[in-house]
């Protein structure tokens, strides 16, 4: 797949979605 | 720290990296303002206990942001 929104983006504060897809 | 690592082993491994998203996010914004975001989001790939090293040793944490800034200019 497209790897455009590599890597997931940390926001301070904001739940971090990275783990999503483990 | 040692609240963190006291706290650690208690959190759902999605709080886990949130905790240590957070201080490393606050210690690379420090060095690599416009790309802390990413080089944090980059950095929770890697296991925990690497991570807390990095908490830990601020030159393995600076050797680490230099590798991902590296990765991110390539990609």
């Amino acid at each position: 797949g497209s790897s455009i929104n590599w890597p997931p983006e940390f926001h301070p504060g904001v739940p971090w979605k990275g783990l999503q897809n483990i | 720290l040692e609240t963190l690592t006291s706290t650690l082993p208690s959190a759902s491994p999605q709080e886990q990296k949130q905790m240590l998203g957070e201080r490393l996010f606050s210690l690379i914004q420090a060095v690599q303002p416009t790309l802390a975001g990413k080089i944090t989001g980059m950095l929770l790939e890697i296991n925990n206990s690497e991570l807390l090293r990095m908490l830990e040793s601020p030159e393995f944490l600076l050797s680490k942001v230099d590798e991902a800034v590296a990765v991110l200019q390539a990609h």
